[in-house]
Formats: C-alpha cells, sequence, structure tokens
C-alpha cells in the first residue's frame, strides 16, 4: 500500500 | 503517467471547465445541482491537502491547484452571484446521507490510520457518490440542457479512464490500491444509466428527457 506521500495521482 | 490518466484527467479538467463556462457564459445555474458542487469543493480540499505537504510535479500541482479554484468558483457562481437562477427546489438530495456515511467508512476502511490518509480515503468514498444529488436533480426535473449533458459525460469518462489506467498500473507498475479501484467502479456504475440516454439521445441530436 502506498502512504499519501506517494498518491501521485489526482 | 499512461495515456489513461492522462486522458482521464484532462477529460476531468473538461468537464469542470465545461460547467463552469455555461454557468459564466449563460449567467445561469438552471438545472446544476449546487448540492453535488460543494461535495465536489469538499472532494478535492480534502484529497489535496497534500499541496502543503508533498511536491509530486508541475503537472500535480497545477492541476490540483486549477480543480480546487474552478471548484470553489463554481459553488460561488452558484450559491452568490447566480444564486436567483438556482433551482433549489429540484436539488433536494439529502447529502447528510452521502456525507455521514462516507465519513465513518473512511474512518473504518482506509490504508492507514493517520489523518492525511483518512481525509484522502474519505474523499475517494464521497467523490464516487459526489454527482448522485446532480442525477437525482435531473431526475426530478425530467430534463437535462444538452451542455449540462456534455459535462456530465466527461465527468463520468474521466473515472472510467481511470479504471483502465489502474488496469494497466496493475499490469506494468504492479500498482493497485483497492479502496480507490473499487470506490471508481462504484461512481462509474452511477453513470451507467446517464451514459445510455448520452450515447442513444444526446449523439443523436435529440434532448436529453427523460419518462417522467
Amino acid at each position: 500500500m502506498l502512504s499519501v506521500a506517494y498518491k501521485d495521482e489526482l | 503517467m499512461n495515456v489513461f490518466r492522462l486522458t482521464g484527467d484532462l477529460s476531468h479538467l473538461a468537464a469542470i471547465i465545461i460547467l463552469l463556462l455555461k454557468i459564466w457564459k449563460s449567467r445561469s445555474c438552471a438545472g446544476i445541482s449546487g448540492k453535488s458542487q460543494i461535495l465536489f469543493a469538499i472532494v478535492f480540499t480534502t484529497r489535496y491537502l497534500d499541496l502543503l505537504t508533498s511536491f509530486i510535479s508541475i503537472y500535480n500541482t497545477s492541476m490540483k491547484v486549477i480543480y480546487i479554484g474552478c471548484a470553489y468558483a463554481t459553488v460561488y457562481l452558484i450559491y452568490m452571484k447566480f444564486r436567483a437562477t438556482y433551482d433549489g427546489n429540484h436539488d433536494s438530495f439529502r447529502v447528510e446521507f452521502l456525507v455521514v456515511p462516507v465519513g465513518g467508512l473512511a474512518v473504518l476502511v482506509n490504508h492507514d490510520f493517520s489523518f492525511l490518509e483518512i481525509l484522502w480515503t474519505f474523499s475517494i468514498y464521497l467523490e464516487s457518490v459526489a454527482i448522485l444529488p446532480q442525477l437525482f436533480m435531473i431526475s426530478k426535473t425530467g430534463e437535462a440542457e444538452t451542455i449540462t449533458t456534455h459535462y456530465l459525460f466527461c465527468l463520468g469518462l474521466y473515472r472510467a479512464l481511470y479504471l483502465l489506467n489502474w488496469i494497466w498500473r496493475f499490469y506494468f507498475e504492479s500498482f493497485f490500491d483497492m479502496i480507490a479501484i473499487v470506490a471508481g467502479v462504484v461512481q462509474t456504475v452511477l453513470y451507467c444509466d446517464f451514459f445510455y440516454l448520452y450515447i442513444t439521445k444526446v449523439l443523436k441530436g435529440k434532448k436529453l428527457s427523460l419518462p417522467a
């Protein structure tokens, strides 16, 4: 699971 | 970045611009659900708080700023500048029935019990149902202006393209986010009957009217 920092999608 | 996500973002941007121009040019927000627009402003605000904490790219930051700016500008036009043309009687969906369950679900089902992550999860769940007041309003009035149907088509298409983006990222980047995918499927499914009407009526030059 990706943390918020790596949320690269809009 | 892949072609599905880029076209998805551009479709989303097109929808936001179409709506803003429709209201601004016609100086009227007839047929537009102000409640849905408030929900979208909440979705963007709770999702893009990371603008303050992390920088990903110029594209990412500029799109987020544009989305938030347009969302609040649209809400301002509906509830302030052109409020005389706001059809509050038909915009009667009880949004608390959306916000409260979505808020509860975000606290219960998320990837990480942290403030920003719960807000992000809340915004993902809320976005999947944020269009319901608008679809409900169209079902009550029984019709929609053609420009509004184009807005809805672009808005529905954007998350459908994101579904393709997630399939692409699963195979090529072994990335997947179950919360975003499930909410994206729900969101796209909610547009299905509208898509059917749009393709069978609006694209054939007819006006979108529902059997009253």
